[in-house]
């Protein structure tokens, strides 16, 4: 039963090819599913602002919309308020640990060039090694970039903190029991017998067009998320053929070969909702024209909107929550890789000067 | 999206 060690073991060339090939990946898919993930928040924010599909819904003037009640319990099912709070709560704990490990490695650093420099002080040119401070140059500066990331990450963690200061208690309504949600959205005497019109259906049309969009993309994010491919035969043939690896011409035909198709259906699907929410948009015009505007009925349909926007930022607060903690949990595994590099650079340097000093001390 | 992305960190650079 023996397996051989060695069988994975591939030249540096290809091993360090397979890294950059696997970050490249990362960000093609990264770009795809992001670009889906914005046109579908951008279509949301653009029927909430046209109280879309709830004024299509909204007959009797007094009950919740089907459309906002499915929010409510949308929101509840994902946790509520309680669990984004929760999660916001745990941000800075997240942010102080990784603070931690980042300053604890410099300070490793530092103190260890200050004995560095005392010694050089008292022997002179007989402390003939290399200054600590010239060899942890790179390590300082890699600190210096995780500071900067760290950064971003606070200033990332403010924007969710202000989205869910300006959309908290329109979600706390959303969770709140469905009498105490509908007693709190104003009503308005029955809509005027919309329903027989015919721009009502041409907007549920165009509505339903756009949530099978939306299921759509659904689709090819887990598709595109699916797609695995090993370049190490490829990049190890390269280099057998031709003695020498050209990682960017072969991991960029690869990944257009995977997910160029991908891209196409991407771009197809934000054309098609530009289409539709031009549509939409028209034939909401028609629709408001004919629909009777008073305070009432704008009022209610102030809030309305407003709810609907609530489910919105909850998925995309919840969402963002999700990325912050994965990220911090992301870097503090990469800073504690760094804080090893510091502290054996520093065990070897604090060696180095035992033997020096004793050498010293005894000549 | 909203945090940095740490594809570029976790690439593994080999310490000469």
């Amino acid at each position: 039963k023996f397996t051989d060690l060695f069988e994975k073991m591939v030249p540096m060339a290809v091993q360090q090819s397979m890294s950059i090939y696997s970050q490249r990946k990362a960000e093609t898919v990264n770009r795809l599913v992001g670009t889906m993930r914005e046109t579908t928040n951008l279509c949301n924010g653009v029927l909430a602002s046209l109280n879309l599909p709830a004024a299509l819904e909204d007959l009797s003037g007094d009950s919740i919309p089907q459309s906002i009640a499915e929010k409510a319990r949308s929101v509840v099912q994902l946790g509520g308020l309680q669990s984004i709070e929760q999660l916001i709560k745990d941000l800075p704990e997240l942010l102080t640990r990784n603070r931690e490990i980042l300053d604890e490695s410099l300070k490793m650093l530092d103190n260890e060039e200050t004995t560095d420099n005392e010694l050089r002080t008292k022997f002179n040119q007989r402390w003939n090694r290399t200054p600590s401070g010239d060899l942890y140059k790179p390590l300082r500066a890699e600190g210096g970039n995780f500071r900067d990331i760290l950064d971003k990450a606070v200033q990332a963690d403010q924007v969710v903190r202000d989205r869910y200061s300006a959309h908290g208690d329109m979600i706390a309504l959303l969770c709140r029991p469905e009498d105490e949600l509908n007693a709190a959205i104003p009503s308005a005497n029955p809509t005027k017998t919309l329903q027989g019109s015919e721009v009502v259906n041409v907007l549920r049309s165009l509505l339903s067009q756009l949530d099978e969009m939306k299921k759509e993309r659904e689709t090819i994010e887990g598709e595109i998320k699916a797609v695995t491919f090993d370049m190490s035969a490829t990049f190890l043939m390269a280099l057998a053929q031709d003695g020498v690896l050209n990682e960017e011409q072969l991991s960029l035909s690869q990944l257009d070969q995977l997910y160029g198709a991908y891209n196409q259906r991407v771009q197809a699907t934000v054309r098609t909702q530009e289409e539709l929410l031009g549509q939409v948009q028209t034939s909401h015009q028609e629709f408001s024209s004919l629909k009777q505007s008073n305070t009432e009925a704008n009022q209610r349909e102030e809030v309305l909107k407003k709810l609907a926007s609530a489910h919105d930022s909850y998925v995309e607060i919840s969402s963002n929550l999700r990325e912050g903690t994965k990220f911090y949990n992301d870097l503090t595994e990469i800073l504690l890789k760094f804080q090893n590099k510091c502290s054996d650079i520093v065990f070897a340097r604090k060696t180095e000067r035992e033997e020096l000093l004793k050498y010293l001390q005894q000549s | 999206s909203l945090y940095p992305s740490l594809e570029d960190l976790k690439v593994d650079k080999v310490i000469r």
